[in-house]
């Protein structure tokens, strides 16, 4: 699942929140 | 003992929701009864005023391709179109933001972080439109919503008379807020009541259920009991809250269907890719 949803996955992963939204 | 670990755990939650969240309940109702030192927000009622406002709105990154058109001459109904669209990708931006937001809130979730990976994905692909639903109600009145970060007030009369499918996205977010906001949950409970809903065990496709039971069920025991201190004279509050729920699951389903018509009835339409991957086989 989590290959599906690899930003969500990064979000979750990451330890401060800001991705390239 | 047992009632300490709980207040402690409804203050931790509390802690973590005033620091991801930046538009509280207490700010909004603040700015909707006007009883704030901020200036009060614009209105927006119709295009006219769309325009006008979306400065405000977090949109920066994407082509103002209406105002290009506007000067070589595109008719009124082009450029209507075009505003709307625009202010639909807007909204899609603040949503990918606040479902970062929703996914810091999780992570401080005591024990959230230790549940097996693929199981976190699933909790907040299902979980995150019902969280960001609920979020919307303290934004809300019967009249209009406050969007971008309540610097803007957008009527409810403005949404409905938007062309199908858009107009057919926040009027059941209006019904339903109504209804919720007569609970009159503060932050504190509010923090509760997201963590429940992010720990719910019924979620399709997870692997391994019982961990999150067992720390969706003492997070219930905690708001049960933080809505006795909090609402002492609120009869059947939790039973009430816990009911808000099932309505909830309603609103997302709908709200699927109407991406789906907007996927379907708008060629210009992009989704951002985060949400496209939260409402992809979605229900």
């Amino acid at each position: 699942l989590k290959e599906k949803h690899k930003i969500l996955h990064r979000l979750l992963q990451n330890s401060t929140s800001p991705v390239d939204l | 003992p047992e009632a300490a670990d709980l207040r402690s755990l409804a203050k931790h939650l509390y802690e973590s929701y005033l620091k991801n969240f930046p538009l509280t309940k207490a700010k909004a109702r603040a700015i909707l009864s006007g009883k704030t030192n901020d200036n009060a927000p614009f209105v927006i009622h119709d295009m006219k005023s769309l325009l006008e406002g979306e400065q405000f709105i977090n949109c920066c990154h994407l082509p103002h391709q209406g105002q290009q058109r506007e000067s070589t001459g595109a008719t009124l109904t082009e450029l209507q179109r075009e505003v709307e669209l625009r202010f639909f990708h807007s909204c899609q931006s603040r949503s990918a933001e606040a479902v970062s937001e929703v996914t810091e809130f999780a992570k401080s979730i005591p024990g959230f972080s230790i549940l097996d990976l693929n199981d976190q994905v699933t909790l907040l692909k299902y979980g995150v439109i019902e969280v960001l639903s609920i979020m919307m109600a303290p934004l809300m009145n019967k009249d209009g919503t406050l969007i971008s970060y309540g610097q803007i007030f957008m009527t409810r009369e403005f949404l409905k008379s938007l062309r199908k499918p858009f107009s057919d996205m926040m009027e059941p977010k209006f019904e339903f807020s109504v209804k919720f906001n007569m609970l009159e949950l503060d932050d504190s409970d509010m923090a509760l009541f997201l963590a429940v809903i992010i720990l719910s065990g019924d979620r399709p496709g997870l692997l391994n259920v019982k961990p999150i039971e067992e720390l969706q069920e003492n997070v219930l025991h905690s708001l049960e009991l933080h809505l006795k201190t909090n609402h002492p004279d609120s009869l059947h509050l939790f039973a009430k809250v816990l009911q808000k729920m099932t309505d909830l699951r309603q609103l997302v389903t709908h709200h699927v269907q109407v991406i789906q018509l907007l996927k379907e009835s708008e060629v210009d339409l992009c989704l951002h890719p985060l949400l496209q991957e939260i409402m992809r086989d979605l229900y």
